[in-house]
């Protein structure tokens, strides 16, 4: 079940529709990857991708340093259904193999959400 | 549209694969049968 097909996962990730501004950036990814990664892995290429896109439309040539991204930049959700649409964080330590199985039990891409960490 | 991102990450020092497409059709499964 599930969005693997055997140790690969199929994810939708789209900008949480009530954490993050609408705009133009906000496009939903459709990303692949083994069932062994985690929801850190999925944060920090997530900030990853985020940077070198947002360094590319100001046109920047330096590129980013690697000591700029991390996996504390953004927090992963999934919806967890309710009339309010309620949203679960996801645990950085939980593989996407787990949060199929625990959160999602369907058989179809998994999806997820993301926004900026909130400080603390 | 055709273009697909690959790209590898590092985490606890597990590095894994992450693979991204713009559009699902002819990237994710079919799962027109399931």
């Amino acid at each position: 079940g599930g969005g693997e097909t055997g140790s690969e996962i199929e994810l939708v990730f789209r900008a949480h529709p009530l954490l993050v501004e609408k705009d133009g950036y906000s496009q939903t990814r459709y990303v692949k990857t083994t069932a062994n990664a985690t929801v850190d892995h999925l944060s920090k290429y997530l900030a990853l991708r985020i940077a070198l896109e947002e360094e590319a439309l100001r046109g920047g040539t330096e590129g980013v340093s690697l000591e700029d991204v991390s996996e504390k930049q953004y927090t992963i959700y999934i919806c967890s259904g309710g009339a309010g649409g309620q949203y679960t964080t996801l645990n950085g330590s939980l593989t996407l193999e787990l949060v199929n199985e625990k959160y999602w039990k369907v058989s179809k891409p998994l999806e997820l959400y993301y926004a900026p960490t909130k400080e603390q | 549209p055709s273009e697909i991102t690959v790209t590898d990450i590092t985490s606890n020092s597990i590095t894994v694969t992450f693979r991204e497409a713009r559009c699902a059709e002819g990237f994710f499964r079919d799962r027109g049968g399931d």
